[in-house]
């Protein structure tokens, strides 16, 4: 049974942009 | 014909999630503190708030959906395109997405709508001090 990392699941969003 | 899409099957109903602390959980069994505290004993890894200020069809690539948010204190607005099954986490109420119909479908995981206002679970790398 595969096991993903919880990570996985939510998006990454870099706060640094600017914008 | 509907175009196969990229299913990750971490979206699965029944996958096994694998938190920072070790334990292994449903991903439908999730909740808002199994985020929080994965990212506290991640070390590196950081849990932001990001906010839903507006939902449309993406211009560039039809079929996705643009979700504008603000990410974290200081409320950078970041786009991001996803399929509309695309399931985020928000606080204090759980998976959602833009087609609750469509993750039902394709994941069998039962998701609240998406809406602007919702609050969503994102991470990012800790500041180094």
């Amino acid at each position: 049974v595969p096991v993903f990392p919880w990570h996985s699941l939510v998006p990454f969003l870099e706060p640094s942009q600017s914008g | 014909p509907a175009p196969a899409p990229c299913n990750p099957s971490h979206f699965m109903k029944g996958a096994i999630i694998q938190l920072a602390t070790g334990e292994l959980k449903r991903v439908e069994d999730l909740q808002t503190q199994d985020f929080v505290r994965s990212a506290e004993v991640s070390g590196g890894l950081k849990i932001d708030s990001s906010l839903v200020m507006d939902i449309r069809g993406s211009q560039q690539r039809p079929g996705l959906v643009s979700l504008h948010f603000t990410v974290g204190e200081q409320q950078s607005k970041v786009t991001i395109d996803v399929p509309p099954e695309h399931p985020f986490f928000v606080f204090g109420q759980g998976w959602s997405s833009c087609s609750p119909e469509r993750t039902a479908q394709l994941y069998g995981l039962a998701c609240h709508h998406l809406q602007v206002g919702d609050m969503c679970v994102s991470i990012t790398l800790q500041q180094q001090p």
